[in-house]
């Protein structure tokens, strides 16, 4: 698998590795496909990169390879900004191999990472016809999640037909933002937009929300999609090649 | 609050 632009595939590293440290990555003809949860089984990240989003991309059978993120994201530290990347696997090899090329062909990196053998716990996720979706800024999703861990470890997110609400509570007190539904969209990306079949009201742990937002880098716009008694989702679109999906348990009455 | 297992939700398969 080749990127152009190996940035993208950093991305995707740094937005999963505080969640999970090693994953299954399933290789096969379509592309790439990850899913694992987090040691507590609280929340998932499930990634997507289709074979049409690689500037090259070949599998000649699949693969299920067990790859330290930790470690996968060291080697991916030594990537010029520029760089492409290639990712290769041989046929019954125990390692995988990463090689970096600079923009003006004057550089070529090489790396082999060993495979883990891990047991890969698969979920069903159902589809969803979700009450509620939200599409904002990314950044702006980020700024929210800081803020909020700053008055307490939960946020209740509120929507309404007139816009969504952020609020915490703890020793300090308690704090709430209120965003309103863009009216006059001039750019998508800086636009918060609901679309709403009835109101939710769910509170859901900031510090899985807060390291959701380590894939903030993939996207401007971040989509929260949720349902009452479900788990929230926090999709982060990878541009003309897939999603990186978090799904998040809700915090239940006692 | 007590928070909630994805395998409340989500079936193992």
């Amino acid at each position: 698998a080749r990127l152009l632009h190996g940035s993208i595939f950093a991305k995707v590293i740094e937005g999963l590795r505080e969640l999970v440290n090693e994953a299954t990555w399933e290789c096969s003809g379509n592309g790439i496909t990850l899913q694992a949860m987090d040691s507590s089984h609280v929340a998932l990240v499930s990634l997507v990169m289709r074979s049409e989003g690689f500037e090259s991309y070949r599998c000649d059978r699949n693969m299920s390879l067990g790859i330290s993120l930790v470690s996968m994201s060291k080697v991916l530290k030594t990537m010029g900004k520029d760089d492409s990347l290639t990712i290769r696997v041989n046929d019954d090899s125990d390692s995988i191999i990463i090689a970096m090329e600079s923009q003006n062909q004057d550089k070529f990196a090489d790396y082999e990472l060993r495979l883990m053998d891990l047991d890969s716990e698969h979920l069903g996720i159902p589809d969803t016809d979700y009450s509620c979706a939200i599409k904002m800024p990314s950044s702006e999703f980020s700024r929210i999640c800081r803020d909020m861990s700053i008055m307490g470890d939960s946020v209740l997110i509120c929507t309404t037909k007139e816009g969504v609400k952020f609020s915490a509570k703890g020793d300090l007190g308690q704090g709430s933002i209120r965003l309103v539904q863009t009216t006059n969209i001039e750019k998508e990306e800086e636009a918060v937009i609901i679309e709403m079949k009835e109101a939710v009201a769910l509170t859901f742990a900031v510090r899985y929300l807060s390291m959701f937002c380590k894939a903030a880098p993939l996207s401007p716009q971040v989509g929260l999609s949720l349902s009452e008694d479900t788990p929230l989702m926090c999709e982060f679109k990878i541009a003309e090649m897939g999603h990186v999906r978090f799904y998040l348990a809700p915090k239940i009455e006692d | 609050m007590a928070q909630a297992c994805l395998t409340q939700y989500f079936t193992p398969k």
